[in-house]
């Protein structure tokens, strides 16, 4: 463990309970995408399915129970709890083309031919493009409440994090997870349109808009 | 370097 890695997952862990403020207290789903969210469910069942077999810390343990059973709790708000608030009208993208990709690169990319290690390819090349329905929606309603943009920040910043912590881990330790390292840069990379709006604007006082 | 996996990662 180093410190990139801990305010990686503290960014996470954090990232989750802005999402889950901002639901409680705005009793509304409003602005977050439920494929968004599904996706992210699938990716945390497809990684941490090992914390029944594979013992790594507490840390890690209690990390992958938080984030599958917060992800779960969060698509239960949407679609039961608080679905008048949520309008699938505008939560357009086609999670099935993100998906489909997906399962072909963890079957051709992957550490060893078994289940779970193709799994565990599958959540992380998930992972890397499950923002996207989220993003496509915030490009088609062009703005979104500054709590929203406080999470995406979060959730950006966490496997921006993670990069500097494969560098370190390269030196320090002499290991690289290519699979890993690819798909947290493309993840990243999905973030910067976003990050640069909110630099600019919403850490300036202003509203999340983009330019029409 | 060796091709490990960091599945002790998150």
């Amino acid at each position: 463990m180093n410190l990139f890695r801990l305010f990686g997952d503290l960014s996470h862990l954090a990232s989750i309970l802005i999402l889950l403020h901002k639901i409680q207290t705005t009793r509304s789903c409003r602005g977050i995408s439920f494929k968004t969210q599904a996706l992210y469910v699938t990716v945390f069942v497809a990684r941490y399915l090992d914390l029944f077999y594979d013992w790594v810390s507490l840390y890690n343990f209690s990390m992958k129970v938080f984030f599958i059973s917060s992800s779960i709790y969060i698509l239960y708000l949407m679609k039961v709890r608080f679905r008048p608030t949520h309008d699938p009208s505008i939560d357009t993208f086609r999670a099935e083309y993100l998906v489909g990709p997906c399962v072909v690169l963890a079957l051709i990319f992957n550490y060893k031919f078994t289940f779970p290690e193709v799994l565990w390819s599958f959540s992380i090349f998930l992972e890397s493009v499950a923002i996207l329905p989220q993003l496509f929606m915030l490009q088609r309603t062009g703005e979104a409440e500054t709590i929203t943009t406080h999470y995406l920040a979060a959730l950006g910043a966490y496997r921006a994090l993670y990069i500097p912590n494969w560098i370190y881990r390269y030196f320090s330790e002499g290991v690289v997870d290519p699979i890993a390292v690819i798909a947290g840069l493309v993840q990243t990379a999905l973030y910067v349109d976003f990050f640069y709006v909110y630099f600019t604007k919403v850490l300036q006082g202003q509203k999340f808009e983009l330019p029409a | 370097t060796k091709p490990v996996t960091h599945h002790d990662e998150l």
